[in-house]
């Protein structure tokens, strides 16, 4: 990248952040992170009955696990061991480690019910809030 | 043949889960499934058309509902961390009228009064009953004088379908102070949970009671004060629950184990009842061992 660094160092100094140029190399692009899916119940034709939230952002983990998910993700050993598996092709039926939740929130759920009574209700695990690789 | 497995491994922990938690799979609507918001789920999952057909709910209630929403949970739907109360459900129940007396009675002199019917069949096996309450809602039609002072008296009655009689007690609720007949107030709670709490625990799938409303302008403020009937919007039902399912959020317990609950009794508000304090303990109990 002389070509890139040389064009871009002739940019005035206060544009070019070196810490940024660089940052893209020390990670892949694509990580195991968190992505927001914001979901309205009308999509599930289910806004006759679910009065509130009227937006449901259960948000998801998707991203490629990198190798020393120890210490980014509290990943277990194990991870560690799939992940050497899979590069030295040991064995092709095991996966390279998954981006999964690993934390998640509770969501409340305003609902009218079959009889016409309303429901307020607290549900658990509705929400990732955090990544892991497994 | 890999789906075919995938789908047979499906059936079969599926078929494992429903003998563990026979609620936890769809059930065939009308039925009383324990979560109300999964077998919908399962049957979107299922490419299945959605819910069944539903009644439509009364205004007044919808509109109290979305307030207590708003009072509980954040625009995303996120329970707010300040919450003093111990249940993470709360039905409203609108009534059926069985009968109206609009007048006082010559004969027997008892006030006016109206039958309401109760249909409790949504609420589960798994959800217990922390706090009761009649939820008086008052339009701009009902004049109200600025000081009253009121009683709501409560008669249980057993639909006639079940041929018990229940001891005919009729319960006084005196309201604490003029203050919440404030124009401002557009509800009031009528705490019943002493009356209900047997019934509700009992699995009774409805209850019917008969009201009757009498109020007396504060005499302080008016020498010449009467009792005078006052004809109300028939009340709703409201029942403050803890679901003990694991799906439903114990956010009171997990509230517990990051901080000691609010000691003072004073800071857990108003709406933790006698029998929610009780569980509470005894879990503090269960953690001190």
């Amino acid at each position: 990248g002389e070509e890139t660094v040389s064009s871009e160092l002739q940019k005035p100094l206060a544009s070019f952040n070196l810490s940024e140029y660089f940052k893209q190399f020390l990670f892949p692009q694509n990580e195991c992170e968190l992505h927001d899916f914001r979901l309205s119940f009308s999509q599930l034709k289910w806004d006759s009955w679910i009065v509130a939230p009227h937006r449901y952002n259960p948000r998801y983990c998707k991203g490629d696990c990198p190798r020393a998910v120890g210490h980014r993700y509290g990943s277990p050993v194990h991870t560690m061991v799939q992940n050497i598996i899979y590069e030295k092709q040991l064995d092709d039926s095991v996966p390279r480690p998954s981006c999964v939740p690993a934390k998640y929130s509770p969501l409340s759920v305003l609902t009218v019910e079959p009889d016409g009574s309303i429901a307020y209700k607290e549900y658990e695990d509705m929400i990732a809030t955090k990544c892991t690789c497994r | 043949s890999q789906a075919s497995r995938g789908e047979a491994q499906i059936a079969a922990s599926a078929e494992l889960e429903s003998e563990a938690e026979p609620w936890s799979l769809p059930q065939p609507t009308g039925r009383r499934d324990g979560s109300g918001l999964l077998s919908p789920l399962f049957k979107v999952l299922c490419d299945e058309p959605g819910g069944a057909q539903r009644l439509q709910p009364d205004s007044g209630a919808l509109r109290y509902m979305k307030r207590l929403y708003k009072a509980y949970a954040t625009k995303e739907g996120i329970p707010k961390s300040n919450r003093s109360h111990l249940y993470n459900t709360v039905r409203l129940f609108t009534p059926s009228v069985q009968h109206k007396q609009a007048s006082v009675d010559q004969a027997t002199g008892a006030m006016p009064s109206v039958g309401l019917l109760f249909n409790l069949d949504r609420v589960t096996a798994v959800e217990r009953l922390l706090k009761s309450a009649l939820l008086y809602t008052f339009n701009d039609s009902v004049p109200f004088p600025s000081a009253m002072q009121c009683t709501c008296h409560l008669l249980l009655e057993e639909p006639e379908s079940s041929g018990q009689t229940l001891p005919r007690a009729p319960y006084s609720f005196p309201f604490a102070s003029q203050s919440e007949f404030r124009k401002k107030h557009k509800w009031v709670e009528v705490d019943v949970t002493a009356l209900l709490q047997p019934l509700v625990a009992s699995a009774k799938r409805s209850i019917q009671v008969s009201v009757n409303f009498t109020c007396a302008e504060d005499r302080l403020w008016s020498p010449s004060a009467r009792d005078s009937p006052v004809s109300l919007v028939p009340p709703s039902l409201l029942l403050y629950l803890n679901d003990t399912s694991t799906h439903a959020y114990q956010g009171w317990y997990s509230l517990h184990n990051k901080r000691s609950p609010p000691q003072a009794p004073g800071q857990r508000g108003p709406s933790a009842c006698p029998m929610g304090r009780e569980a509470a303990r005894g879990v503090r109990a269960r953690h001190r061992r």
